[in-house]
């Protein structure tokens, strides 16, 4: 039964909500993007449009890999591309309504989860942290 | 009684063997650590001594963070630092004949974790994935 319980429960209460997230605009260039992924510290992060809608997501390996000549990292290339041109467009996302269950099997390969409202607007992210937590919360009792 | 089951496994079956782990040695430079990252597309990895013990881990984050100047990164001064002097020392170790319960204790706030034998000789590492993985088949019988 408390199986059940688990894998059933909504995801609400464990989402980062989106004034907590460090994101990116599409059409940002990439020494903007790189100083903000440096400075917050975090791997990846979500890319959106103006209609605030995520459109993907942008990380330090991506934007390094993009400029990674012959011989060394052509940095003076970064202000002349864009997050669009080179960010991760197949990525999960989640309805706020959805079950543990179902955020426990896309978390499997993904560090971090997009949740979006019924209109498709960015509401916050899942992270594996949390998804972790509540399991042990879960199996200690 | 499951429960019980799933917590008191070894982890055993769930290691990344050493030999596909990536990883540096203390004394190389930054640059050539850069370099494994980007290459390997992993966010942080083992840092292992002359006798194949961990040290510490090296991430993207903690090299472009030491050569970050005012205006721009200092790309010329990745070949005069060690990994050894930026690399993150405090990193959590389990031994091979640890509990399932304790790996998803230390997963919460690591994304992985290195496995050592009893003469503390480097033998793997055991990542969220792997953990979120057995869960999510366990949790589905
Ligand atoms: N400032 C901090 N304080 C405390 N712990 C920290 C931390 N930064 C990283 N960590 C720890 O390191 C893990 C990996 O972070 P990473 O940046 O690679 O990967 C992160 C990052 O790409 C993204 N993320 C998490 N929080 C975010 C936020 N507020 N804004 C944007 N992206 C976020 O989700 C991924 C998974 O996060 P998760 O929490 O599962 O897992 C985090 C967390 O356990
Ligand atoms: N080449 C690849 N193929 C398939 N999926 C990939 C992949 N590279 C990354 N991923 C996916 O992205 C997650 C985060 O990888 P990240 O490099 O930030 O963080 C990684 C990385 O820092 C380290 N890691 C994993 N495998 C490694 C290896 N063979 N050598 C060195 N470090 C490794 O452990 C962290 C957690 O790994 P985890 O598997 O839980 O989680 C991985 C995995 O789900």
């Amino acid at each position: 039964l408390k199986h059940r319980q688990l894998m059933t429960e909504e995801i609400s209460d464990l989402i980062i909500s989106h004034e907590k997230v460090a994101h990116v605009q599409l059409q940002n260039p990439l020494d903007h993007a790189l100083l903000i992924l440096i400075k917050s510290g975090y791997t990846a992060i979500p890319v959106l449009d103006k209609d605030y809608r995520v459109q993907g997501q942008i990380s330090k390996n991506e934007i390094l890999d993009s400029i990674l000549g012959l011989e060394r990292l052509e940095m003076e290339r970064l202000h002349d591309i864009t997050v669009e041109s080179v960010m991760n467009k197949r990525i999960p996302r989640l309805k706020t309504d959805a079950t543990f269950a179902k955020a426990l099997t896309t978390s499997i390969n993904h560090p971090f989860i997009c949740i979006e409202n019924e209109e498709a607007a960015f509401v916050g992210i899942l992270t594996r942290s949390s998804i972790l937590a509540l399991i042990h919360h879960y199996l200690q009792q």
